[in-house]
């Protein structure tokens, strides 16, 4: 563990505590994408199979269930809360996410460490992770005003994976030359799709101005 | 075979 992924995880982590604050406090999910959150709660299904198998530390399997279940209450509060549910911008929130699951899934086959189910699946995680993201955004550049949570927790979703990419590089340099190209594409990949986002938050930020993404 | 190198990242 280094600071890096620590710093990784644990901005990942506020991230899902900011979109759970958003949605318990105003009760209300308008700006957010069902589908990025469904998208998320495949990733984490299909990467974190090897919690019962598998223990690493405490750590890792606390988190792993942490995210598991808090994707899944999203998830659950957007579909089913009865005050929630009725704010889902569900006319705006239009991306095929169907797409990048299939697209995902084929990579997965073509590209992975091994051809079993369990690095098949792993990869597929990574490739859908770098691309879930997208509903939310698409979705963002729809609805004007974008609240503050919102907008955080897109950052620092975006933050996170920029994070494990600092992570990838100090672990390439000090534990040895691990061949790991498929987390490292992805993830630049995944905080590619970020770079406007963030170019336009540190806008709003700089000019004490509303978020506002250009259509 | 060379041990699979254990994902321990989330």
């Amino acid at each position: 563990m280094n600071a890096f992924r620590f710093l990784g995880d644990m901005t990942h982590l506020f991230s899902v505590l900011v979109l759970l604050l958003k949605i318990y406090a105003t009760k209300s999910c308008s700006g957010v994408s069902r589908k990025t959150q469904e998208l998320y709660m495949v990733v984490f299904v299909a990467r974190y199979m090897d919690l019962f198998t598998d223990y690493i530390s405490l750590y890792n399997s606390v988190m792993k269930v942490v995210f598991i279940t808090s994707s899944a209450a999203i998830v659950w509060c957007m579909r089913r809360h009865p005050q929630v549910r009725r704010t889902y911008d569900r006319d705006q929130d239009t991306f095929r996410h169907v797409v990048l699951v299939a697209a995902s899934f084929v990579l997965a086959l073509i590209f992975n460490e091994r051809f079993t189910f369990r690095e098949i699946c792993w990869a597929f995680s990574i490739y859908l992770e770098a691309v879930a993201i997208l509903p939310q955004l698409v979705l963002l550049q729809r609805s004007r005003n974008v609240d503050n949570l919102t907008g955080q927790y897109v950052l620092f979703l975006g933050a996170y994976r920029a994070f494990y990419i600092l992570n990838w590089i100090y672990r390439y340099f000090t534990e040895g030359h691990t061949s790991r190209w498929i987390p490292w594409i992805a993830g630049l990949v995944q905080t590619a799709l970020y770079a406007d986002f963030f170019y336009y938050y540190f806008l709003s930020w700089k000019n004490n101005v509303k978020l506002e993404l250009p259509a | 075979a060379t041990p699979e190198p254990v994902k321990d990242e989330l």
